[in-house]
């Protein structure tokens, strides 16, 4: 018998400035879902179904970039993704440009379980949520008023934000401001160079 | 994006990802996040579950190296996220977390800090944001 040992992530990139009370709200978040995750463990729960626990918990919690408080689309929708793999065996399952699906990692969990590919994505995944009767909601639910805001100021610089916690930053010495999830049209010698994550784009062209 | 390694009594490891993506994104766009290999990865030796940069992700195929660095070099766990997280990513920012088959923990990151939290079977529990 080995030892059990479980770890989590609510996101990478976060605003230097951050509230105390708003860090202090995202580490009791992060305290409640490690707690479920360690009782299950005690109680001699798998890796895979702890993990599959854990991240729906994450997910219906608004405070992190998942599920309900999702990042928004351009067009001020929600498209979530999500994916989940078992050691044992490798097996794997995934989801994306889900609308409507309340735990997308539940819905990547039965493709790995319940159907004979390892990823379906939009409409054929949100036709195989209806098939399984997974829980589905309206897209509002996912959208929070925090979000609509971000999406304002992400669109008023022009850009993408890879972490939208992390405000614009308008003096560029402050690089974790300036570079973390910012990309800005920046014009140079009058042509535009798009940038994404405060680089050129050319560097994602493989992408 | 949240996530979520484990390895359990058996020595079975899982993980787990999910998100919305990229605030202002394109409407069809896919990130790492349900990218096995890049967002997500578990295998016999460890579980690991990616946050960040997705593009970049999925270039430096995140997830998928920190196992290969422990199955084909023979890494220790925490060894092989420092080295994908400081050689990988090139210019972009991002961040995991993983676990072992042997019950161990690890973490790396390069953005400006990382939502995490990490507990093991003796009892060691940490909550955290920053370095």
């Amino acid at each position: 018998m080995g030892a059990w040992a479980i770890t989590i992530h609510g996101g990478a990139g976060v605003d230097p400035n951050l509230p105390m009370e708003r860090q202090e709200q995202a580490k009791a978040v992060l305290a409640r879902c490690l707690e479920i995750g360690i009782s299950a463990l005690r109680s001699g729960a798998a890796a895979l179904d702890v993990a599959e626990m854990v991240v729906r918990e994450l997910e219906t919690d608004p405070i992190f970039n998942s599920g309900r408080g999702s990042a928004l689309t351009a067009l001020g929708t929600v498209e979530m993704e999500a994916s989940i793999m078992d050691g044992r065996g490798r097996r794997c399952g995934a989801v994306s440009g889900l609308s409507t699906v309340k735990n997308p990692v539940s819905l990547a969990r039965l493709v790995m379980d319940k159907s004979p590919h390892s990823y379906l994505a939009f409409s054929g995944a949100e036709d195989f949520a209806r098939s399984q009767g997974v829980e589905t909601i309206d897209n509002s639910y996912f959208i929070t008023d925090e979000n609509v805001g971000m999406l304002k100021l992400a669109k008023e610089a022009n850009s993408i934000m890879f972490d939208y916690r992390v405000p614009i930053d308008n003096n560029t010495n402050n690089t974790c401001g300036a570079i973390a999830g910012s990309i800005v049209n920046n014009t140079i010698d009058n042509t535009t160079t798009i940038q994404m994550n405060g680089l050129p784009i050319s560097i994602y062209a493989p992408e | 994006t949240v996530g979520c390694a484990v390895v359990d009594t058996e020595g079975n490891t899982a993980a787990a990802t999910s998100t919305g993506g990229l605030m202002n994104k394109m409407s069809g766009r896919i990130g790492d996040s349900p990218l096995i290999g890049a967002g997500t990865y578990a295998c016999n030796l460890c579980a690991v579950s990616c946050t960040g940069e997705g593009e970049a992700i999925i270039r430096a195929t995140l997830a998928r190296d920190v196992a290969a660095l422990m199955e084909y070099k023979g890494l220790g766990l925490q060894e092989a996220v420092d080295y994908v997280i400081n050689e990988r990513l090139d210019e972009g920012k991002a961040g995991l977390i993983a676990v072992s088959n042997a019950g161990e923990v690890a973490y790396g990151f390069n953005t400006v800090g990382m939502f995490r939290g990490s507990a093991t079977q003796n009892g060691f529990m940490e909550v955290a944001i920053w370095e």
